[in-house]
This record gives C-alpha cells, sequence and structure tokens, in this order.
C-alpha cells in the first residue's frame, strides 16, 4: 500500500495546477523511491516529467509499484478543498480503485478526507537520454515568466541564443521585433537574482512561446528555473524542488524550412 | 505540424 505524508499541501496543489492544462490524464506511479509522472501534451509537442523523491515525504510507504491513473481537473478540484499549510496524506492499497487524501489543519482541529476515483490509463513511457547539455541557464523563473509572456503577444515563437556569458530571447511578429539579452550576474545581496550562464558551445534554438508560457505556471514552486538547451534536442525546463524532487518540462524544438 | 518537432522524434519508446 502507499502511504505519504506532505507537510504542506501546497506543493501538491501547485505541481497539479502547473501541468493540468499540458496534460489531462495521467498516472503518477509510486514506488519505494517516490512518485513520479511522465506525460506527453496532445501533440506530442512536450512532455512534463515530475518526480516526488520519498524524502519530499515524511513518512513515505509504498511496498509495491502502484500506477494511480488520474484525471487531473479531478485531482485540482479535491486539491482545492486543501488549504496551503494543510498536511496532506495521500493513500492508495495495492490494486486501488481510489486514492484517498486527507488534509489536516496544524492549528485546528479539522480532518477532511477525500478519494478521487481511478483510472486505467494506458501511457507510454518515453526513454529520456542523459544529455551533456551545450548551455544551461539558471534565472530567476519570475524574469523568464515575464520574458515569455511579454513576448507571446508579439509572436508565436521565440529563438533562445546562447553565447558566452549572455543569453538572448528574440522574436519576429507581425507587429514588429523583440529581444532581451540577459547577461551573467551575481550579487551577494539579491541572490535570488542571479544569473548563470554556462556554455560548452553556441546554441540557438526556436520553440514555441505557447508551450514555454505554459511551462512558466510552475513558477511558483521554485524561484529559479533551468534552461537546458543542445542544438537539434529537446529544450529542458527544470524547476528544482526540495529533497531533489523536480518538475520538468521538455519542449521539441521548431524545425526551420 | 508543419515548422514544430514532435517529442517522440527525440526521445524513443520505452
Amino acid at each position: 500500500m502507499l502511504e505519504a505524508r506532505l507537510e504542506q499541501a501546497s506543493i501538491l496543489k501547485k505541481v497539479v495546477d502547473a501541468i493540468k492544462d499540458l496534460v489531462q490524464d495521467c498516472n503518477f506511479d509510486c514506488n519505494d523511491s517516490g512518485i513520479a509522472l511522465q506525460a506527453m501534451d496532445n501533440s506530442h509537442v512536450a512532455l512534463v516529467s515530475m518526480m516526488l523523491k520519498s524524502d519530499t515525504f515524511s513518512p513515505f510507504r509504498c511496498d509495491r509499484n502502484i500506477a494511480l491513473g488520474i484525471n487531473l481537473n479531478s485531482f485540482q478540484k479535491v486539491l482545492r478543498c486543501a488549504q496551503n499549510e494543510d498536511i496532506l496524506t495521500l493513500k492508495a492499497d495495492d490494486s486501488p480503485d481510489v486514492v484517498s487524501l486527507v488534509f489536516e489543519s496544524s492549528e485546528q482541529d479539522r480532518i477532511s478526507e477525500y478519494d478521487i476515483k481511478l483510472m486505467d490509463i494506458d501511457q507510454e513511457h518515453l526513454g529520456i537520454p542523459d544529455t551533456e547539455y551545450a548551455a544551461t541557464i539558471t534565472m530567476p523563473s519570475g524574469e523568464f515568466q515575464r520574458i515569455c509572456r511579454d513576448l507571446s503577444a508579439l509572436s508565436e515563437s521565440v529563438a533562445i541564443e546562447a553565447e558566452k556569458n549572455a543569453v538572448k530571447f528574440v522574436c519576429n511578429g507581425d507587429i514588429g521585433n523583440g529581444a532581451i539579452s540577459l547577461r551573467n550576474h551575481s550579487s551577494v545581496e539579491k541572490p535570488e537574482q542571479n544569473v548563470n550562464i554556462e556554455l560548452s558551445e553556441p546554441v540557438a534554438l526556436t520553440f514555441s512561446l505557447k508551450y514555454l508560457v505554459n511551462f512558466c505556471k510552475a513558477s511558483g514552486l521554485s524561484g529559479s528555473v533551468k534552461l537546458c538547451l543542445s542544438n537539434e534536442v529537446p529544450l529542458l525546463v527544470e524547476y528544482e524542488l526540495a529533497s531533489n524532487s523536480y518538475l520538468r518540462f521538455y519542449l521539441a524544438p521548431k524545425i526551420g524550412d | 505540424r508543419p515548422g514544430q518537432g514532435n517529442i517522440m522524434n527525440f526521445f524513443g519508446k520505452k
């Protein structure tokens, strides 16, 4: 059986809020290492990969591999019944028909119990190769969100160009063009504003802004975001969570004529 | 989708 207790319901709330417009039904794969999810969007352009390691939970118990097939819209409805600071416990049998959620208020003596009906989801798992990326950019997640939002007003796509010490986001639209350049920036006083660009070779790739704007819904999960790029492979957008857990998005690049 | 790459062309099925 599965029993996984989260100190703060907000983590799961934010994860589901961040991915539910991209994927609708997905399996939460539970085993002794934690709870994982991998799902493509309908058009097979983007892939979501979430890992909540067992250390994220306290306690965490899962004796067997259990796949919880959940409709994310339903999951969101139930998670909205939890306060952000509630303690959240997920429970399921070894061959479950439902997943149970218990929300406990730490301040009040209130316990809320919900069940969500599970579904059989035949999901393909893709093998994501280990990649040495040519460029890795770490920047404030809010900054990345703002860039994507701003440029999406002008164009459908953005070119991300990484070169020594600088990354440029460029778009060309019907009404005009836009470009935002960021340089390496590190401040002891405001480390949350740091930008770090690691580069082994210059990279330039074009991506759909619609998907990037969607990924940025995860900005509330982490103050910083990591963008990993190599020529002719999908972009990795990673939000790191506590205990080595993560929410990752992969986006296939646009292909030139 | 002309112009848009497919993620399955990069990550094979397991």
